[in-house]
């Protein structure tokens, strides 16, 4: 018995209920800062100077509401570029929107735009690809942000993109929609799935990303008409594979190459870094895959799953059928249906000492823990192509709205083929 | 598709070799 306890707490994380919970306090300022290196912070933690307007503040609820709508809208955008060589033109089978929603964006860095630089919190996004921020002289309208509003017309090294120049034109597969032309400027939409939009002048600027890392010319939308869930940031910094990402439009400075690390949202901050500083010791790669019809996104291979040491009875198949894109702006993991439902049986087993309770949204393994000062809780390991095993994090295996309703942070898909 | 949230990526090294045609995972680096 004691063999069999000693295995159980090997592969479980014993931790207390109070670190759980969210923390109230910053504790700490330090991160990875390195060249090119931007500070990453958490939208609703205590870190955040995004986050003062405590009764504007979205619910936990409110933010896996609105993670539901980000995947979703990027499923269809999949669904529809996987089904466009598979039908004849005919506009009437096409959806009337796409684009990824932004969810609730959770991460955000700081960066200088224009001359004198004005510092922007842009959430940074690997599912999307156009980098904006609102502008004034905000023409339509424009919410409210945290720092003032860039204004091209105060900046030494602003300036728009002709409706001629062929530049307009790489919009469209950017942004899912057909440039715009006002006189002779170039105009770009971008609307997400949540319904959330900006409309604005296509420019170019200088971005200081550090002091000593500037990019000259950068391409990026200067809103004019912007409305949705972007409330506190300036706008959106775009990393995905399109030629306007920041990773492509840097591709010459920093060859494509940037990392970055996601704080939990009690520890303080992290990083995003620009170009290879050689520094990443202990890291396993796994083929970085591309998909044909959707080619900005990062798609990685799922091969395995571990929960408290037990790998998961799953069929690689059941990866393979849809693949997987890794994403900085969706809060949780959505696993095809027999992997999750595989996930939760062996999980609720191993939690089976521990009462559950209601479900909070999306997520439907929930606990009270309302009655313990310390929880065990079973390890959750990640296998990808390679060989690479990723242990998770205990941040990323529960979600706890309180004490009282603490959950698997995992959801399933409704469908094997999403 | 499923996706790789960012719940899960927390305190996690990840790094995109996008030239290289590569993503690495590291052990945490930001706490």
């Amino acid at each position: 018995r004691q063999a069999t306890e000693s295995r159980r707490l090997q592969h479980a994380h014993t931790v207390k209920i109070s670190s759980l919970l969210p923390a109230s306090v910053c504790t700490s300022t330090k991160g990875n800062i390195k060249k090119a290196s931007l500070k990453v912070v958490h939208r609703h933690g205590p870190c955040s100077q995004l986050s003062k307007d405590k009764a504007n503040a979205p619910t936990l609820s409110e933010i896996l509401s609105h993670d539901q709508s980000r995947v979703n809208s990027i499923q269809s955008r999949i669904a529809f570029n996987s089904r466009k060589n598979s039908l004849e033109d005919s506009q009437a089978t096409l959806p009337s929107k796409s684009g990824s929603s932004l969810g609730s964006g959770n991460y955000f860095v700081t960066v200088g735009l224009g001359s004198p630089k004005k510092d922007l919190s842009l959430i940074f996004d690997t599912g999307s690809d156009l980098t904006w921020t609102q502008c004034e002289p905000c023409v339509r309208y424009c919410y409210k942000q945290q720092e003032p509003t860039f204004d091209p017309s105060k900046s030494a090294t602003y300036s728009n993109i002709t409706c001629t120049s062929p530049l307009c034109s790489q919009l469209s597969s950017a942004t899912g929609n057909s440039p715009g032309c006002s006189s002779t400027t170039c105009l770009y939409g971008i609307q997400y799935g949540d319904q959330s939009f900006s409309v604005g002048y296509f420019g170019k600027e200088k971005l200081t990303l550090t002091s000593t890392d500037v990019v000259n010319d950068f391409l990026f939308g200067c809103g004019q008409n912007n409305q949705g869930l972007f409330r506190g940031t300036a706008g959106l910094l775009g990393l995905g594979r399109d030629k306007l990402s920041l990773v492509s439009q840097t591709s010459q400075k920093y060859g494509k190459y940037f990392s970055y690390c996601l704080p939990s949202m009690s520890s303080s901050t992290g990083h995003l870094t620009f170009g290879n500083s050689g520094t990443s010791s202990g890291v396993k790669f796994t083929p970085l895959l591309t998909d044909s019809q959707s080619p900005s996104f990062y798609f990685i291979d799922i091969t395995a799953i571990s929960v408290g040491g037990r790998s998961l009875s799953i069929s690689k198949s059941v990866f393979s059928t849809a693949g997987t894109i890794i994403d900085s702006g969706t809060v949780i993991t959505r696993l095809p249906p027999a992997a999750y439902s595989a996930m939760r049986t062996t999980f609720r087993q191993l939690m089976k000492n521990y009462p559950m309770t209601d479900a909070l949204s999306i997520l439907d393994t929930c606990y009270d823990l309302s009655n313990y000062t310390t929880v065990t809780i079973p390890k959750i390991n990640f296998f990808f192509n390679g060989n690479v095993n990723v242990a998770l994090d205990l941040t990323g295996i529960l979600y706890a709205a309180s004490a009282s309703q603490v959950c698997l942070a995992f959801a399933g898909n409704s469908d094997a083929t999403d | 598709v499923g996706i790789f949230g960012n719940v899960q990526q927390q305190t996690l090294e990840v790094v995109y070799d996008v030239a290289g045609g590569k993503l690495g995972f590291g052990p945490g680096k930001c706490s």
